[in-house]
Order: C-alpha cells, then structure tokens, then sequence
C-alpha cells in the first residue's frame, strides 16, 4: 500500500470519529468512506472548523488535524449529550 | 446553554469527590476541586457545600476506560474528562479520565482548569466557540494558572442561568459588562455610593467598588462596569486605593499592606510587595487614598488625618512628611476613600461627597456627589 494512502486513511479515520462524537455525524462508516467529498460530510468538517476557530476549508487540512488531535472535553460540540 | 437550557433550581448546590486519582495528594485534588467551584461562585448567587457520603448534586469521581456511563474514556491523551448538565441521578456530575497524568501545574493536565471547564458543564453550561472562554472544549496547556479568568463569555454564559452574585444593597445586581441600561435604574445612580479607589489608567478613569469596577473614557461617555477578575486576575476587591504613575505606566493597586502592579492588561511579576518597602513606617497598616502627580514626579499618600509623599525619581519618601492633611488640603476631611488628579484640581471622594480642590488657591472650590463622574 503508498504510505501516503494509508496515512489519509488514518487520517479520515480520526475525523469521522471526531464528526461523530462531537459534531453528531451519524455513524455510518459506508456512508463516511465512500462520500468524504459529498456535501454533508464537507459541511460538518466546515461546522467543525468555525466552531473551533479555523479556516472553513471543508478539508481535513492541516491545523484541524492538528486541532482534532488535541487533548479535550469529552462532551459534544454541537447537539445534545445523550 | 445545552438544549433545553438545564440549570440548577436552587442556589446552594452540594458536591462529593467519590474517589481520587493516584497522581496527586488528596488535599490537591480537594484544593483543585474547591478552587474550581469558586471560579463559578465568584461571579453567580451560588454556593457549593461538599459532603463526604450519600449522594450529592454533583458528584466528582476518577475513572478509566468504560465506567457505568455508556461514554468510555479513551487511554491517556484526547478525552480528558466530560461532565453532564445539572439534574438528578448522574446529571451533574463530573468524571476525569484517570489515564491522564494529573497535575497542579501545567507540567501535565493541569486539574484544576480541567475541573473548572467540567465544572461549568455540571452548572448548565456547554460548550463555547469563543477559544478565549473557559467553556472551549480544547485543552489549553499553555494557560497561565496565576492569572486564570473566566471569560467575558463564561461569565455572560452562566450569568444568564443565575444571574449575577447577591451583592450588598449599595452594589445591588449588575451586570459583569458595559450596559446601556437607563442610569437612573444603576447602583453607580445611588445617591449613597462611594469609591473603594479612584486611578487613572492610560486616559480613562477607574472606579473601584467591592469586586467591580467603572470604567470612564473620554471618548465614550457612558462608564463600563466590569468584575475587576476579568481584567486581573490576581488583584484584590475591596482594595483601599489606586494610583497611575504615568512615566512608568504603571497602575499601583493598595490593600492593607500589600501593593500589586499593573501594566495595561499585565499584572508585574514581584508583586504584591510589603507597602513598607516605599518607607512607610511600620505603623501603617493600611493606606486610604493615594496620587501621582505626573509633573511633580511625586506620589502622595493618604492615611487617616496624614499624608506621606514619595519622590517618585529617587524612590524614596520626602523629608518632612507625615503632614495634616487639613494642613495642606483645608476644607478637606480627614479618611479620605480616593483621591484623584484632572483639570488642574484634585477630587477628594470622601463616602459620597466629593470635594473638587484648587491646589493654587489652596480651597474646595465644588462639592459634588462621589458618583458625578458617571453621568447620573
């Protein structure tokens, strides 16, 4: 497997649990891997990113990757705390 | 606020820490715990009580990995703790992951900012995008634990659950911020109010009262009124006076024998020093008012029916001082509360007069009431 491939995929893989426990992404992996361009998952990136302070790329760029690695609450965002 | 705004029905909330992290000594934790609950209690009506056994509104415990909430933690790093919104049961209450290695300074996750975060959480708060509150969800290592302060937002935020702390009926409830309220509704309107201390700061004038404080620029004619925390931190309420020395830029803070230092926004490092280290004699324990005066290069002291006066080029107090003040200041009372320098004119605030004195004609030429500065 390319090295930067897998690093992309860990990467999405960190966002997608991020989207999900703290942005209420439902939990849909097909859904996740298959549409990370589609529009729904680009918005919640971008919700993401302009709740934390970052630049709305609507991409796993950099600094949310940087970010979403940070030690931090456990409670969400966004959404209720079920 | 989480959806639906939960909050505590009552004002008096009970807190136990269920069991501790092996990271830090017990009395740590305890003092982190109390710490944080008090950074709430400054700037609400509420108050925590801690109970050693049965349930308590918010109980406090250490956990790892799955533990009895659905919501397992996560290993060292990432999740550090999660708290729940106030209500019965496991509402309210706040857990820590005790795979973090916990401190009580900034050398691993510091406990207290921790707690004082999930500590909003169990009083109703959620989580704000403002990366300057308390409430932002990311960890900040690099906070300065000496001058931790909620936020403008944290205090807004809780404030609009509880409102703001019962104060005393001369403060009476106002808001932490700027208003623009109808003055006449204001404390700063009340005919009875008097000052703690009076400085000037870069142009502006600061009133001081209790823990808060109004805020008068030239540009803007109505006064803010802030909690003097959510500037700094460290200096004391009910201080006993305050003076700029404007070629040091310094704003001097006294209390009792204390004195504490400020530059704009930035508490000095050194202080607070011993009032006696200016050459105050052993005997004053306390100083009512004080002024600089830029041109004379002098700052003055009052205490009681004296006055002292500090050269401010050689760091050292005058000869021949202490004076009367009604020596040099006739028609002043002696216990002054505040003492300030505009127009050529000091304005002596004693309790709610103040008394406006022409230093060149060496009489009061205006009395006033303290708050004529405010725009009742």
């Amino acid at each position: 497997y390319p090295l930067h491939g897998s690093e992309e995929d860990a990467g999405m893989e960190v966002l997608q649990k991020y989207l999900e426990n703290y942005y209420g992404l439902e939990k849909d992996v097909k859904q996740f891997t298959k549409k990370k361009d589609s529009s729904p998952v680009v918005k919640k990136i971008q919700e993401m990113q302009k709740f934390l302070g970052l630049k709305m790329t609507g991409k796993l760029d950099s600094n949310t990757m940087e970010l979403m690695h940070k030690p931090r609450c456990g409670v969400p965002d966004v959404g209720g705390f079920s | 606020t989480f959806p639906g705004s939960p909050k505590w029905r009552k004002n008096h909330i009970s807190y136990r820490i269920v069991n501790y992290t092996l990271d830090l000594p017990r009395e740590s934790v305890d003092s982190a715990i109390e710490r944080a609950l008090k950074v709430w209690e400054e700037v609400t009506p509420l108050t925590f009580s801690r109970i050693s056994e049965g349930e308590a509104d918010i109980m406090i415990s250490f956990a790892v990995e799955e533990h009895g909430d659905f919501i397992p933690f996560d290993g060292p790093g990432m999740v550090l703790a999660h708290a729940y919104a106030p209500g019965p049961g496991i509402n309210g209450d706040a857990h820590f992951d005790d795979d973090e290695r916990w401190t009580d300074d900034v050398t691993g996750t510091n406990l207290f900012l921790v707690a004082a975060h999930e500590l909003g959480h169990s009083l109703g708060l959620f989580h704000s995008a403002n990366a300057e509150a308390l409430m932002y969800p990311v960890y900040k290592s690099s906070t300065d634990l000496a001058r931790f302060h909620l936020s403008q937002d944290d205090v807004d935020g809780i404030q609009s659950l509880y409102g703001p702390p019962t104060e005393s009926p001369d403060v009476l409830v106002v808001p932490t911020k700027s208003n623009s309220l109808d003055p006449e509704t204001l404390p700063m309107c009340s005919s009875a109010l008097s000052f703690d201390a009076v400085s000037t700061l870069r142009g502006e004038v600061l009133f001081f009262k209790d823990r808060h404080f109004w805020r008068k620029s030239l540009r803007t004619p109505e006064p803010g009124f802030y909690l003097i925390s959510s500037f700094w931190p460290s200096l004391p309420s009910n201080m006993d006076a305050a003076y700029e020395v404007t070629n040091r830029d310094t704003v001097f803070i006294l209390k009792g024998n204390q004195i504490w230092a400020i530059r704009g926004h930035e508490e000095l490092a050194g202080y607070p020093k011993s009032i006696h280290t200016l050459g105050l004699p052993e005997t004053v324990q306390k100083i009512d008012a004080a002024i600089s005066l830029k041109d004379q290069k002098k700052t003055y002291f009052f205490v009681e029916d004296k006055f002292w006066r500090y050269d401010e080029t050689r760091q050292l107090m005058d000869k021949g001082f202490p004076r009367l003040i009604t020596d040099d200041f006739p028609g002043i009372e002696p216990q002054v509360d505040a003492v300030l320098h505009a127009f050529g004119f000091f304005y002596f605030f004693c309790g709610s007069s103040q008394f406006e004195f022409d230093p060149n004609a060496r009489t009061v030429t205006h009395t006033l009431k303290s708050n004529s500065w405010l725009l009742c």
